[in-house]
């Protein structure tokens, strides 16, 4: 079973 | 600002489209439209709306303005909208309110409310602009019903996408299921389109209880296109006329 990743290490803040 | 649509239909879709997945957010308005960019509470996902200028007749904005919208409190005011009245939303310098006029096409009832504005403080996140492996468009109500039918399998869902085609596969308890689009153009209606462009084969996993989610758009556009490279957040995009635009990202699930 594989985990749910998140935006945060894609999308930074501006 | 003061922005007018022939139709509250495209708003009311708008709102209704991201209203569980996002509560409180900044519309923000400029001279190029409103846009409104906003990540649900766990971090997978972030909606990016964008109505331009032109899809407003007429729309006049003379400077940046943030209107803070409580989502829920807005589908209440929209509720009292039909979807053929014509809409327009309208709001002062340093606003404390958006005031929402809704008039019947025949003119004979005009219907105004005003909405409570909300501070929030919301980060602004840069998206990449990003060359995808693989960009699949295909009608939305497909997507929608594949999403729906292997949301009964699994609550994950494996996108495969290559030359031949696009692969939505599903590994549940009670078995697996998968469904592939080939790619095709129905000379008669290119709603029916299922159109792939590939640069390298890719294969992500997505958590189906978030697009069975972004399909609340379905009725906004009747294809969707999905953009996808290994490793990067999933791109849904339904889009609208005069270069509008409803996005979705969704962060992959991450293999073991």
């Amino acid at each position: 079973i594989s985990g749910q990743g998140t935006l945060g290490e894609f999308f930074k803040p501006k | 600002l003061e922005a007018r649509l022939e139709a509250a239909d495209l708003f009311k879709k708008v709102v209704e489209a991201i209203k569980d997945l996002v509560q409180h957010c900044n519309f923000d308005c400029n001279d190029s439209g409103i846009a409104l960019q906003a990540m649900d509470n766990s971090h997978v996902a972030l909606v990016s709306m964008m109505l331009t200028a032109d899809t407003f007749t007429p729309f006049r904005c003379d400077r940046n303005i943030p209107l803070g919208i409580d989502l829920t409190s807005l589908t209440k005011v929209l509720r009292a909208a039909q979807s053929s009245d014509i809409l327009t939303i309208k709001s002062e310098d340093a606003p404390d309110v958006v005031n929402l006029v809704f008039e019947g096409k025949d003119q004979d009832r005009i219907s105004e409310y005003d909405l409570k504005l909300m501070d929030i403080d919301q980060e602004h996140l840069g998206i990449p602009d990003t060359e995808y492996a693989a960009t699949a468009s295909m009608p939305a109500a497909d997507f929608k019903r594949i999403c729906s039918d292997l949301l009964l399998i699994s609550e994950a869902v494996s996108i495969e996408c290559t030359k031949e085609g696009i692969t939505f596969k599903a590994e549940g308890d009670i078995g697996n299921g998968s469904v592939t689009l080939r790619q095709h153009s129905d000379l008669e209606n290119s709603d029916k389109n299922v159109d792939i462009s590939l640069t390298e084969p890719v294969a992500l996993s997505f958590s189906l209880k978030y697009l069975t989610g972004f399909c609340k758009a379905t009725g906004l556009s009747n294809q969707v296109r999905l953009c996808l490279s290994n490793d990067v957040p999933l791109m849904v995009e339904y889009a609208l006329a005069n270069n509008s635009y409803l996005r979705f990202y969704l962060a992959p699930k991450i293999g073991d």
